[in-house]
């Protein structure tokens, strides 16, 4: 038996939103501490991790470890058919081949439920290193979604550098150039809105930004975003949910020239 | 022009 009762549909909507269109089929990792969903792109470019700490739900109660494959694009349908504000429970019992979504109004005079297939998910999870990171920046997920989407006029990639002077992203396209530069909050009025730059090291690297406009469909899970660089490493782009757990994209560079 | 490289490269399977 698995259950697991989500306090607000908003959420996993919102996570659906940011990864479906990344991932089509993922096997949903059920175990004791949580729920946790690594998946890669067809074109092994980028990968999501997903993890949703078991003690994030009203109620998780995992009897045995349970892999939910399931295809996001169904699940996301399912999902449209739920309240913003209506609980999510998900149950599937030992050896069913189908998992149930009940939605409840938070009156509790509505109740609706729909069944999913569940589908054999042939998938491979790849080891991450910890790695050490030469750059890293925390910023309004709002503004690295601007960036990202201003710069896409032009190109379709991105140089992100760090140096003393601050974090550059820049495009070239056939019809021209256009950068954007971020500095180092000095004031502290508006801690949300503040941009923080840990550099270990200057560190260059360009990004397909086809990949991050999809992963700042995050930018309503999360008011701020982590973004770290390596020179020898993917991008890791950080959505944190406050204490029920992240939604974490890794982004391979593009080189040469 | 520049080549995009997948994450295998970097990340190993497990």
């Amino acid at each position: 038996m698995f259950e697991a009762r989500f306090p607000e549909a908003l959420l996993l909507k919102k996570i659906l939103e940011s990864v479906k269109d990344l991932v089509q089929d993922a096997n949903f990792e059920c175990t004791e501490s949580g729920i946790t969903l690594q998946a890669m792109d067809n074109a092994h470019v980028s990968l999501v991790t997903l993890l949703l700490r078991g003690e994030g739900f009203d109620l998780y109660r995992v009897d045995k470890p349970e892999s939910l494959g399931i295809n996001l694009n169904s699940m996301s349908k399912i999902m449209r058919c739920a309240a913003n504000n209506d609980t999510v429970t998900l149950d599937k019992l030992e050896g069913a081949d189908t998992v149930r979504f009940l939605f409840e109004s938070p009156n509790a005079d509505r109740m609706s439920e729909f069944h999913l297939k569940l589908m054999d998910i042939d998938s491979e999870t790849l080891e991450i290193p910890e790695s050490m990171y030469h750059a890293e920046i925390e910023l309004p997920s709002a503004e690295l979604r601007r960036i990202v989407s201003d710069l896409s006029t032009m190109g379709d990639s991105v140089r992100i550098s760090v140096s003393k002077e601050g974090v550059r992203f820049t495009v070239r396209g056939d019809e021209g150039s256009g950068s954007v530069i971020l500095r180092q909050s000095t004031g502290v009025d508006k801690p949300e809105e503040a941009i923080h730059i840990v550099m270990n090291e200057p560190v260059e690297q360009s990004f397909a930004l086809k990949y991050l406009n999809l992963f700042c469909k995050a930018a309503p899970l999360s008011a701020r975003v982590q973004i770290k660089l390596s020179k020898d490493a993917p991008l890791l782009v950080n959505f944190s949910m406050n204490n029920i757990g992240y939604l974490s994209y890794y982004l391979a560079p593009k080189i040469g020239d | 022009a520049q080549k995009q490289t997948t994450l295998t490269g970097y990340f190993g399977r497990n």
